[in-house]
């Protein structure tokens, strides 16, 4: 919900301020390319209804996130591609791949994109957090954004403890790459909340 | 059925 929450929090934002300053679009390109290699079982494989529906609201806002900030006025006359310049096709979707390749449970085309995907999703935030220490000055509701996108991943892990004591729930793939990306958003999150705690505007050094 | 391992999560 966390993470749908993040979605959401950020297409209010682009309809609202019809701006995407500060938004890194490149994360939002690693995250739809995350969603269409860990998805593709939605052509053969059905778990349940929610699994589904949630796979098909996260490509498709994804996609429309992406839309709006690329060819969409007015929010796409604000987008800087530019600034927002971070090169995750070699530095994040190269290694996402060997990575997948090597560690793959079996060497089967869904698991290698499975666990390339999580290789890339556990890096994806840092178009955004590179483009935000370049501007310094974060937007209030960009950084609630962030920080929503920081949590759902570390309520994964409360679950993944969870599952482990009580079904024996092992994967370990998913809990490093959870583990890294957690840890990516660790300095955002003290600037957050210390920006929360004394109720100034949120600047990162 | 059960020897593919069916990723659960999102």
């Amino acid at each position: 919900m966390l993470h749908l929450m993040s979605i959401l929090l950020l297409l209010w934002k682009l309809k609202k301020s019809k701006s995407c300053v500060g938004i890194s679009c490149r994360m939002q390109e690693c995250y739809a390319i995350v969603f269409c290699l860990r998805y593709l079982d939605l052509f053969y494989q059905f778990i349940s209804v929610y699994n589904t529906a949630m796979k098909v609201v996260f490509i498709s806002s994804t996609f429309y996130l992406i839309f709006l900030m690329r060819f969409q006025p007015p929010v796409s006359a604000t987008y800087d591609r530019t600034a927002d310049s971070f090169p995750y096709e070699q530095y994040l979707l190269g290694p996402a791949a060997v990575l997948g390749f090597i560690s793959a449970e079996e060497w089967s085309i869904p698991e290698i994109f499975w666990t390339a995907s999580i290789w890339l999703e556990s890096v994806s935030i840092l178009p955004q957090l590179i483009l935000l220490q370049q501007l310094r000055e974060v937007e209030n509701l960009t950084a609630e954004f962030v920080a929503t996108m920081g949590a759902y991943r570390f309520f994964y892990i409360l679950n993944w403890i969870y599952r482990y004591f009580a079904e024996g729930y092992v994967n370990w793939i998913g809990w490093l790459g959870g583990i890294v990306q957690t840890g990516l958003y660790v300095d955002f999150f003290y600037y957050y909340a210390m920006s929360k705690w004394y109720g100034q505007k949120l600047v990162l050094p | 059925e059960e020897d593919y391992k069916a990723h659960d999560e999102l």
